[in-house]
């Protein structure tokens, strides 16, 4: 089973051409391993992208670095999972 | 199936059992066809509905396609039950399946879902190996016939968007290509992943136009607003390129790239907190809004044989 222990999702919402761009080179930076529910597409629109903890603490200081605004999105990715699969076990399974 | 939890995420094998309930309860409507095999040798199941006649123009639906969207399986899951209810009461429906049958691939990846289930919830790719590589899996919206490997996909089989080493490499995405050719009469294909809360029509390789673009604007835009009136979800609409960015090798292009005019992509619920954990309560919600939106599309197409 993997785990999304510490993980984050993070919101970005691009309001310059310069911070679209940034945000769109994070998705070459490979090595952070980020996932993007939600790619870049354009000012205004949302970024949201899962990432590991290990790329966590990075992530946020070169986008503090850039000057790039952020909110959490998910605090604990875990913790959603978590109460997700407790709710299937508690529902009724099987079929009459 | 009318004791089944439809606002409640279920298992492959529970989704299996539901199609087979669902073709026992309704053997003058619904069938199942098998229409391949996965990587892993899954069975890749479709649902047809039909009211009798060879090769009839027909609808084609599939969600599940990136398996961690598990809004999509859900919602299909709704949609199967909801053609058995409202087969002959629902007017439009009724004269759909008078003129055209209905197919629906609820799980279009099943060796993801699985994997959503037991390994890793987050998955989206197929879960084939690639020499060369530790990396599994192919975006299978990445990996068809059209535009393939171009910009707007990976070459890294490690993405989230790697489009595979050839073109319909992956056996969810060429099973369908097999069916749509061998078919010959698909009138509109609507393919339905989540979560952006969008209605897209090609293309998403090329920002040239496609030649039907005013009148899938149009219909997009009446869809999304038939979805809209029951709840008030907000949803953009336009080509893929120019909502959301280039994508090359995705399913649609290629669609409409064979003469499938009415080709449409869904990205359901939602925009905000959950994303992929979407809670269950939101599954028949977000469903019932979708169906607006589907029905539009294939009365649409009905209406408007080629």
């Amino acid at each position: 089973f993997e785990t999304f222990v510490g993980q984050q999702v993070l919101r970005i919402i691009p309001t310059s051409d310069e911070e679209l761009q940034k945000v769109q080179e994070l998705q070459e930076l490979e090595h952070l391993e980020l996932d993007f529910w939600l790619s870049p597409r354009g000012l205004g629109s949302p970024v949201d992208v899962r990432v590991p903890f290990p790329s966590l603490q990075p992530l946020k200081a070169h986008l503090e670095a850039n000057g790039i605004s952020y909110s959490v999105m998910i605090e604990d990715v875990q913790a959603l999972v978590d109460e997700e699969q407790s709710q299937m076990l508690r529902t009724p399974r099987g079929l009459p | 199936t009318s004791t089944f939890d439809y606002s409640a995420y279920h298992t492959l094998d529970e989704i299996y059992t539901f199609m087979d309930l669902l073709v026992a309860e309704n053997p003058d409507l619904v069938s199942k066809i098998e229409i391949g095999r996965s990587t892993e040798n899954r069975p890749l199941y479709v649902l047809k509905f039909s009211k009798g006649g060879t090769n009839r123009p027909a609808v084609w639906i599939d969600t599940g396609i990136h398996s961690r969207e598990w809004v999509t399986q859900a919602s299909g899951v709704w949609f199967a039950k909801k053609i058995t209810l409202d087969h002959e009461n629902d007017e439009g429906l009724a004269a759909v399946l008078e003129q055209m049958d209905i197919f629906l691939e609820i799980i279009t990846n099943p060796d993801g879902f699985a994997f959503t289930h037991s390994q890793n919830r987050l998955w989206r790719k197929t879960r084939s190996k690639h020499s060369g590589s530790l990396c599994v899996g192919v975006d299978p919206n990445r990996n068809w016939d059209a535009a393939f490997g171009e910009p707007g996909a990976s070459g890294n089989p490690c993405s989230q968007t790697y489009h595979g080493p050839y073109a319909n490499s992956e056996p969810e995405v060429r099973a369908i290509v097999d069916f749509v050719k061998s078919h010959g009469n698909v009138k509109a294909f609507v393919s339905i992943h989540s979560y952006s809360q969008l209605l897209l029509y090609p293309y998403g390789y090329t920002d040239t136009p496609a030649p039907d673009q005013q009148e899938l604007h149009e219909l997009s835009g009446k869809a999304v607003a038939a979805l809209s009136s029951l709840y008030g979800t907000k949803y953009k609409h336009g080509s893929i390129i120019t909502t959301i960015y280039k994508a090359s090798g995705n399913t649609v292009d290629w669609t409409y790239d064979q003469g499938i005019k009415y080709s449409f992509t869904f990205e359901l619920r939602d925009t905000g907190l959950y994303g992929f954990l979407l809670p269950a309560k939101l599954i028949v919600p977000t469903a019932q809004e979708t169906w607006l939106a589907l029905k539009v599309i294939m009365e649409h197409a009905r209406d408007h044989l080629y």
